[in-house]
């Protein structure tokens, strides 16, 4: 990604998987 | 042009692992240290240990479904080798370091092992 302007996002990426149901 | 980077993307996929780990979801293999039993998917497995990659890449291993580590091999050290590898924490007590050291050699996570050889390093004054 060399060039590219990468923006850091600090957050959550994806939906969290519960320990149990 | 640009990109985004999820900078907590790769552990926030480590926890769901972990996650479906402790809910036995999609785990494939057993693996047998002495007489203790623990569920894991081959892919995090292989993903994390030479022995376990060599073990999965063999076209007549990929499929089973339980692996018997040598018996020699403590499961209290393969466990905390275990956690490490779905959390990325290394739990080191000194009373364990030695059994925690050797199963990784036998593991081949050489990461882990220099980590050993340090703690211990530092941890015995002469």
């Amino acid at each position: 990604y060399e060039g590219v302007n990468t923006i850091k996002e600090m957050g959550r990426s994806i939906h969290e998987i519960p320990r149990q149901d | 042009d640009s990109c985004i980077q999820f900078t907590r993307h790769a552990s926030d996929v480590l926890l769901n692992l972990n996650r479906l780990r402790s809910r036995d979801i999609l785990t494939d293999v057993t693996i047998l240290v002495n007489r203790q039993q623990f569920r894991a998917h081959k892919t995090v497995l292989m993903a994390c240990s030479g022995l376990f990659y060599t073990i999965f890449t063999d076209s007549h291993k990929c499929n089973l479904s339980a692996i018997s580590l040598d018996p020699k091999v403590d499961p209290e050290g393969f466990a905390i080798l275990l956690e490490f590898m779905y959390t990325s924490r290394l739990t080191l007590k000194e009373s364990l370091i030695m059994s925690i050291m050797n199963t990784a050699i036998y593991l081949q996570m050489d990461h882990v092992v220099d980590t050993c050889h340090r703690f211990i390093k530092t941890s015995d004054p002469s």
